[in-house]
């Protein structure tokens, strides 16, 4: 473990408390694309299929579950809950998310570490990850204003892989035979999608204005 | 040995 890695974990972490925040405090989901919550609820449960086979420390298992069981409950609560479920933006979140998919579980069987059951399903996880965020990105665009809230939660989303790329990057020097290239590019990928967002996020911040997508 | 290199990352 490392600092770059704990703080990226941390940001990954913040991120979802400050959706469960949004969701539970305002009771409303408008402005959240239910396909990314899906996509990432989808992302964890085909990552960690070694969660009780491999014990990695305290610390790797509690995360993992937390990240398994915030992901599909805020997709139960957007699905479910009566109040929440109301504020869908159902006809904005168009994104046809299956695409990602299929395209996610192709490249998997292409390109993965080993042609095994677990490996073929971590790699799916990696590619998956990288592109769940577009719905909600175009779900932005179209919705034009971003509460602070929900700015927020695709700030720290994106801030957590870049975070993980100085982590391998650190442990490429530090660790001799560390190949982690499927995710380092993948994660490259995942971050670049953001580039955007984040400019007009600091924009926003420095004129302390509206946080405002071109459409 | 394991038929999969441990992930120890999240």
């Amino acid at each position: 473990m490392n600092i770059f890695r704990f703080a990226g974990d941390m940001m990954h972490l913040t991120s979802i408390l400050v959706l469960l925040l949004k969701i539970y405090a305002t009771k409303s989901c408008s402005g959240i694309s239910l396909k990314t919550q899906e996509l990432y609820a989808l992302v964890f449960l085909a990552r960690y299929l070694d969660l009780f086979t491999d014990f990695i420390s305290v610390y790797n298992t509690i995360m993992k579950l937390v990240f398994i069981v915030s992901s599909t409950a805020i997709v139960w609560c957007m699905k479910r809950d009566r109040v929440v479920r109301r504020s869908y933006d159902k006809q904005l979140d168009t994104f046809r998310h299956y695409f990602l998919l299929a395209a996610s579980f192709a490249l998997a069987l292409l390109v993965n570490e080993k042609f095994t059951f677990q490996e073929i399903f971590w790699a799916f996880s990696i590619y998956l990850e990288a592109v769940a965020i577009l719905p909600q990105l175009v779900l932005l665009q179209r919705s034009g204003n971003v509460d602070n809230l929900t700015g927020q939660y695709v700030f720290f989303l994106g801030a957590y892989r870049a975070f993980y790329i100085l982590n391998w990057i650190y442990r490429y020097f530090t660790e001799t035979h560390f190949s982690r290239w499927i995710a380092c590019i993948s994660g490259l990928v995942q971050t670049a999608l953001y580039a955007d967002f984040f400019y007009y996020y600091y924009i926003s911040w420095k004129n302390n204005t509206k946080l405002k997508l071109p459409a | 040995a394991k038929d999969h290199v441990t992930k120890d990352e999240l």
